[in-house]
């Protein structure tokens, strides 16, 4: 970060010009919610104006924009700057208008963008650590998740402090809603010995069958070098669980990321033309773990760690009743639990046939 | 048609020159002192840039390094000040 930041904690901030790829309130609010990110854990008070000149004045431009010293470079590359406090450029904030923004997943999403961008006007540099808003390269997270990591954290409160009504203690991100399990489409679930983790973009919720409350963790927590947003995770036959993450796995034994990981999926077996995996689960009884890609599912022996012949075959065939594409699955007590956006299907894998289908919170106990 | 490797690598070597100016160039950097003509080399650049990103610091643009240089990224340099 670079002191001494703003000198006072009103600022104000002025929105120039507005895409066209995207309504005024939706940038409008993007803005504004990139603004709260930061106004949540520092003193920091953000106001907008209509007209003159803010302290943090926001412009959409292409290549050669303004004033402004530094160009734009078409699509993709470059997607906006931003300058530290201070006058003139100082805290100015500039967006490229030949990408693509929008307020979802598609694109790059406007709020993610601009939160990044927004750190910058306010004193921070980079970070080098990949789970951290202010890593330079663009990733997209659920907009539902709070963007900010322990890093972001420590370092804006390094140049503003805490917000006024919380004692000035370590950084810390806003209290976390009750242990609920993650309120959208779980990204990937795996068990562990006895438990249940549930993964969701950045956090993990733990469940022991015995005990009723979820314990809700920071995936950095357990693996600082992982991404967020896991995809894929199953408990093999070794007492080691896999995450896949696009066309990559790690392998975990106890909680330790196994060395020479992330390895390629088509180390498994997989073709060049499988680009990722939605879901993944080892039965127990068989030493067979079944990879889910859209409506097929691929068997590999966890014996010979060979991937079967005859694959990829349509899950339905062999799990009547799973049609739609698998969000996650894992088994407990020898049923199958697959899960699709709210909903889940508990599964007999020697009866071949779901036994009844179920709400996806159900684990949560809400 | 496939690339031709050497146009490939043509490219290449411009991505990495175009990158590292961009974010790695020490002109940015404030404990620059004067106008002392940069001097540091495209490798010891390329090695500050492995080092952030947590890449294997070889030194030369191996796939992993320009795999990275080709991500969507904040115009912000990685090193020294932006003003």
């Amino acid at each position: 970060f670079t002191l001494p930041g703003w000198k006072k904690t009103k600022l104000t901030y002025r929105i120039v010009n507005y895409t066209p790829d995207m309504s005024k309130e939706d940038v409008d609010k993007a803005m504004e919610k990139a603004f709260k990110v930061w106004s949540a854990v520092t003193p920091l008070i953000f106001t907008r104006i209509q007209r003159g000149i803010a302290d943090i004045m926001i412009a959409f431009g292409t290549k050669a924009h303004g004033q402004c010293p530094r160009f734009f470079d078409g699509p993709l590359g470059v997607l906006a700057h931003a300058f530290p406090p201070g006058n003139g450029l100082g805290g100015d904030v500039h967006f490229d208008e030949d990408e693509d923004w929008t307020i979802g997943s598609v694109g790059f999403n406007l709020f993610l963008v601009a939160a990044h961008e927004f750190g910058h006007a306010l004193g921070l540099s980079h970070s080098s650590d990949q789970r951290a808003l202010m890593f330079p390269n663009y990733a997209y997270v659920s907009p539902s998740e709070f963007p900010l990591s322990p890093d972001d954290i420590s370092g804006i409160q390094s140049i503003y402090g805490s917000p006024p009504n919380t004692p000035d203690k370590r950084p810390t991100t806003p209290t976390s809603p009750k242990t609920c399990g993650p309120q959208t489409p779980v990204d990937a679930i795996t068990t562990l010995r006895q438990e249940v983790i549930f993964l969701k973009g950045r956090h993990l919720w733990r469940i022991y069958p015995d005990n009723s409350e979820a314990e809700r963790e920071l995936i950095s927590t357990f693996w600082p070098n992982l991404p967020p947003g896991i995809e894929a995770a199953y408990e093999n036959t070794k007492d080691q669980i896999l995450l896949f993450k696009g066309n990559k796995f790690w392998v975990i034994s106890g909680y330790q990321v196994l060395f020479g990981y992330p390895k390629n999926i088509n180390t498994l077996g997989f073709p060049k033309a499988v680009k990722k995996v939605d879901a993944a689960v080892c039965n127990k009884n068989t030493g067979k773990t079944d990879f889910f890609i859209g409506d097929k599912y691929w068997r590999f022996d966890e014996n010979s760690q060979t991937m079967e012949k005859g694959y990829p075959r349509l899950t339905v065939s062999e799990f009547p009743g799973i049609s739609q594409r698998v969000d996650a699955v894992f088994q407990q007590k020898g049923l199958f639990y697959f899960f699709h956006g709210s909903k889940q299907w508990e599964f007999d894998p020697i009866a071949k046939k779901v036994i009844r289908e179920i709400k996806s919170n159900s684990w949560f106990n809400c | 048609l496939p690339i031709h490797p050497e146009k490939r690598n043509e490219e290449d070597a411009k991505l990495v020159q175009n990158y590292l100016n961009k974010f790695y160039s020490a002109e940015t950097d404030p404990n620059q002192l004067g106008w002392k003509i940069n001097v540091e080399s495209t490798a010891e650049k390329l090695q500050k840039m492995q080092q952030f990103f947590g890449l294997k610091v070889t030194g030369k643009p191996d796939n992993e390094t320009l795999q990275i240089m080709k991500n969507p990224r904040c115009g912000v340099p990685d090193v020294g000040l932006y003003g």
